[in-house]
């Protein structure tokens, strides 16, 4: 069975999406099967990997609201080992579609369910989506605690909060805590909190190092120990339709990914 | 009658709370009268103007809700000309409270038309909120299309739109764009866009230049000229409950921001 991570925070801009793009690409770098469900109506982890809007005819959205099965929506990506459920603005309308449908949080977690996750393409669909089941399933979450984030939730394991290291970002986290505790109550017990992640860290500014160590010292070891620097090779490679990991493998953001990658698995195997 | 202006953006972290707080300022600081509605239920704005989460008890929920007239929730802040009307996590459960309710998307533009704008203080209230009417409301939403920033658009004249310069910010502003026309058609057709204002751009990288050409050619003369900088003082100033031009007046960051106050009222002026 397949390690099922959300990347959630409802504070924006802190790097969901980088996150899930570039240790999602990590992950498949050292070996493992990755899947990436792409849950934000932006669609900013789909361009991120390069498939264009014309390439989306199935996606999330058509998951959720039921008309097609996950499998139907996977696609390969450039990134050898990696498949990815698309987004379109569609998703935008699903949660007032699903406002009075049962099971509304759950849909996304019913259809990972049925779906065989060894990430089987349906015939003659895609042979390039390879036959070895899923090891790690990330899903990118929107900037809000809506029901598309909700469903993340309710389907995932654990979540893995990107953290930014600035001060709205650090006022957010309370927010998302009680917001986990809530959903681990009422709809997925098995919720927990993976790890925090430290993104856009600049050492050569005070607000960062503060940050680090309020985080540090309240959360303790939930915090990786890897912290991923602000880069502009990172910023740069969506533009490219690339991961920074496969636009320059070199540079200290993809380096901090794969480190991250690293250590994931480690805290993994410890579980 | 004062000019309605929303900060309205679906992509996270682009500075939307940033611009309300520092624009405002500079507005009242160049004589203006203004209020600052908080729509995002992060409640960053509110922080940034150092209102304690213990000062918000009547907030923005009660008032789209309609259980608070608009003119009890308003806060005098540390600005003098700026008052506030506070946020609070209840806005999160607002949009499924007003799910079945009428005319649910102009919830804010009915509570705005009842208040007398003169920003009087209740009795005995607040002696400090001033008695001059205001000339610039701005609405600070969450990161996303929903029901708050639908209502913030109903209640507007116009939008702001704060454009972070990187390549994901860029990809969303098409869909902002067409969301403002489904708005225009069915809810306010006198909203427009008042502006583009680009920020956190560095001058160092190539990304902003590529971003600030892009938008110019596309928006032309709807972006301003005035450019906000990536400036760490901007990001440290909500630590301390203070906006930028109040904790570090002479810093970049707060300048730029001055030079926006006073393009706008250029701008307004030649409406
Ligand atoms: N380590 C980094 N160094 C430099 N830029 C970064 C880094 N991580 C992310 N970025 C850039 O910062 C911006 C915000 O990151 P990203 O879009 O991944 O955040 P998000 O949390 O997914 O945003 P949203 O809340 O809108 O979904 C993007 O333009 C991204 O390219
Ligand atoms: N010009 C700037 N220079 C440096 N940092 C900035 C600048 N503008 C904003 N920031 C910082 O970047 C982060 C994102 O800005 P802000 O929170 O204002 O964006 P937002 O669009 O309101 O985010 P959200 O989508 O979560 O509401 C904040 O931590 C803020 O302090
Ligand atoms: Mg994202
Ligand atoms: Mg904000």
């Amino acid at each position: 069975e397949p390690r099922i991570l959300v990347l959630a925070n409802q504070k924006g801009g802190v790097g969901k999406t980088t996150t899930a793009i570039n240790l999602g690409t990590a992950l498949a770098a050292v070996g493992e099967r990755v899947l990436v469900i792409d849950l934000d109506p932006q669609g900013n982890a789909s361009t991120g990997f390069g498939v264009e809007r014309s390439e989306r005819s199935v996606s999330a959205y058509d998951v959720l609201i039921g008309t097609r099965l996950a499998e139907d929506a996977i696609v390969p990506t450039q990134v050898p080992g990696l498949d990815l459920i698309p987004s379109t603005m569609d998703l935008l309308g699903a949660e007032l579609e699903l406002s009075s449908v049962s099971r509304r949080s759950h849909r996304l977690r019913d259809a990972l369910h049925r779906m065989p996750l060894s990430g089987h393409a349906r015939e003659g669909r895609d042979a390039a989506v390879s036959q070895r089941p899923y090891s790690y399933v990330l899903i990118d979450c929107p900037p809000s605690l809506n029901l598309l984030t909700i469903n993340a939730m309710t389907a995932a394991d654990s979540i893995l909060v990107p953290l930014q290291c600035e001060f709205f970002a650090l006022e957010g986290l309370s927010q998302l805590l009680r917001t986990v505790e809530r959903v681990k109550t009422s709809l997925n017990p098995d919720l927990d909190i993976q790890g925090i992640v430290l993104t856009m860290y600049d050492k050569r500014n005070n607000l960062s190092t503060q940050v680090e160590d309020d985080v540090r010292s309240y959360l303790g070891d939930k915090v990786y120990r890897t912290v991923i620097p602000r880069n502009v090779r990172i910023s740069e490679a969506p533009s490219y339709g690339k991961p920074a990991i496969v636009y320059d493998l070199k540079c200290t953001g993809s380096q901090a990914y794969l480190r991250l990658a690293a250590e994931l698995i480690a805290r993994e195997k410890m579980l």
